[in-house]
């Protein structure tokens, strides 16, 4: 058995202008999860990790860069399971906070539940000491530009694919 | 979205996955991304699955646990995951992407879609792609 991170920066619409960053960031976050196996850490830190960097990198559609919902808001879901327990945890509909990562894991470390969503959620986030982030901090020029063409009715249809 | 699978140096293995959900979703709008065996699945039994893609469809058909079902029945983290993927396409039209662990530390980044940004490292030596046969 040989130890492995792999990671997946999404299979949603990727111009050509931005394909360099999404495989930079992709490797970037695979040598920060290999590094944390490397360094003795579990196959929990590694994905951990390697999704919190993916979350900070703006290139990608989860915590900062998020895309918007419908009234330019970001809403924001996230999952983690250890394979030895079976333990999981998840967010669903979180906002105003930067790595959902890490509150999802908290849901699988500090409660008997799978899931906590919306404020329910916030409010776990706060308990646990997990800081606010202003809605502006998560949110780039590109995803605001996206919603924005996306609103009008003439939405180029490639870009208008169900993929998250 | 964004996601992770790992194995580490004790056999355990792990899932991780996030995102921002859908361009322009409906106010309140959740996908697969939280849904366990939808959005992701590990078990040190049979290995971890990390899902992205359309996520009602990929609900509909519990994508990550339907790869490690085909794993558990035999098939490689290549093989699973494509017969997963194809099920998906030709049963409702879903397109999508996974990355795929066992616990023997086989991997695979498999994608229905025309891109999926993705890396793999192991035994020091660093694997990605983004496009189709990459």
């Amino acid at each position: 058995m040989l130890p492995v991170v792999v990671v997946h920066g999404g299979a949603g619409y990727i111009p050509k202008e931005r394909s360099e960053l999404s495989i930079s960031g992709v490797c970037s976050a695979v040598q920060a999860g290999y590094t944390i196996l490397q360094g003795e850490g579990s196959s929990m830190d590694a994905v951990v990790e390697a999704v919190i960097q993916m979350e900070n990198n703006p290139a990608f559609n989860a915590g900062c860069g998020s895309v918007l919902n419908i009234k330019g808001e970001v809403e924001m879901d996230a999952l983690v399971m250890d394979g030895k327990t079976l333990g999981s945890g998840a967010v669903s509909a979180v906002r105003n906070i930067a790595n959902p990562i890490q509150l999802a894991r908290l849901v699988m470390d500090k409660t008997s539940h799978a899931c906590l969503t919306a404020e329910g959620a916030s409010q776990f986030a706060r308990s646990m000491g997990i800081p606010e982030v202003p809605l502006e901090s998560l949110i780039t020029e590109y995803s605001r530009m996206r919603w924005k063409k996306n609103l009008a009715p003439d939405a180029n249809p490639v870009e208008c694919q169900m993929l998250g | 979205t964004v996601g992770a699978v790992a194995v580490d140096k004790e056999g355990n293995i792990a899932c991780a996955t996030s995102t921002g959900g859908m361009l322009n979703k409906m106010e309140g709008r959740v996908g697969d991304t939280p849904i366990i065996g939808s959005g992701g699945y590990a078990d040190n039994l049979l290995g971890a699955v990390s899902t992205t893609g359309h996520g009602e469809t990929i609900m509909k058909i519990t994508l990550a646990r339907l790869i490690l079902f085909h794993m558990e029945q035999g098939q490689s983290a290549e093989a699973a995951s494509d017969l997963g993927l194809a099920y998906m396409k030709s049963r409702l039209e879903g397109l999508g992407g996974v990355v795929t662990v066992d616990p023997q530390g086989h991997w695979a980044a498999r994608f229905s879609s025309n891109y999926m940004a993705w890396a793999a490292a192991q035994e020091d030596t660093l694997h990605y792609g983004l496009y189709t046969g990459e």
